[in-house]
């Protein structure tokens, strides 16, 4: 995750997006 | 979604409309760029997957978007105890898409829930789709959505009259005293809820006795139960081979050819 947001909490299952994200919280 | 509202632009960028010969006839969620999770009795009516379509970055039903993205199905799999010990029991599909999924501001990835995730303490919920919005029938091209609270499932089955119709793997969510609930054609879709400021997915829209009866609320696959096995079929199954651009010169030449073949005789 960038801008300052922590990792996703929950299981990912991409690898260059985070998981549980709007907008450019998923970039 | 019964008793919801119209949901703001890329406010649910994960959620996707699965449509069988040009309906929508449920709905999904993203999980990677190639896979969709969805509930397995959206796909049993028909074995022929080209039949499906998958749209990703969809607001209104009828109007595409910038970033509305179209796909066909490469292949389904369903949950092997789908129908195996309750006549809806097991409703969990994964999708594969025939090409990938570009990802944007308005189209993204729901996050699986641990296995072991604590669902108490009044975890805030929501479930989006774009089912029926009234008892009469009434459809809605706007994606709807609602905020439910969970039932735990000793409730939900003295609700539905017998434990054997709530399994453990199963979860209920709805609100009881607003009448909303989830309803046919939000099959398939996410049941979402905020951890941390991330969106897990913990259920998949599954069944329910009507829509209109509040002390019948909507049931869902618990999708902690099946996250292992979503992980494992995805991280074990090979993705789709996609055409080369660099076969489209090749392609281009032969046409070419055949072309001036056809065209050739009536000049001799």
């Amino acid at each position: 995750a960038v801008r300052g947001h922590p990792k996703s909490q929950g299981i990912s299952l991409s690898s260059n997006w985070a998981c549980g994200r709007r907008g450019a919280e998923g970039r | 979604v019964l008793g919801g509202v119209s949901a703001p632009e890329g406010k649910w960028p994960w959620q996707v409309s699965v449509h069988y010969a040009g309906f929508h006839v449920c709905g999904g969620s993203i999980l990677n760029e190639y896979w969709v999770l969805s509930a397995a009795h959206c796909f049993d009516r028909d074995k022929n997957v080209k039949a499906y379509d998958v749209y990703v970055g969809l607001k209104n039903l009828k109007v595409a978007g910038n970033d509305t993205q179209w796909f066909e199905v490469n292949q389904v799999i369903l949950h092997p105890t789908y129908q195996v010990n309750h006549p809806i029991g097991g409703d969990v599909a994964l999708v594969q898409l025939k090409s990938r999924i570009v990802f944007s501001e308005s189209v993204l990835p729901i996050c699986l829930p641990p296995p072991e995730v604590n669902l108490t303490g009044g975890v805030k919920c929501w479930a989006t789709g774009w089912g029926l919005v009234s008892q009469r029938g009434a459809t809605s091209d706007e994606l709807q959505e609602a905020q439910l609270p969970l039932i735990p499932v000793p409730l939900c089955q003295i609700l539905y009259g017998h434990r054997s119709y709530v399994l453990p793997n199963m979860l209920c969510a709805g609100d009881i005293w607003n009448r909303k609930t989830v309803c046919e054609g939000d099959s398939g879709g996410p049941l979402v809820c905020e951890f941390n400021r991330s969106w897990l997915q913990i259920g998949i829209v599954s069944w329910g006795r009507g829509c209109a009866y509040p002390l019948f609320p909507g049931v869902y696959a618990r999708v902690p139960y099946f996250a292992s096995w979503i992980y494992h079929n995805i991280k074990t199954t090979p993705l789709p081979v996609e055409p080369m651009p660099s076969l489209c010169p090749a392609l281009g030449a032969t046409l070419t050819v055949l072309v001036a073949m056809l065209a050739g005789p009536p000049v001799l």
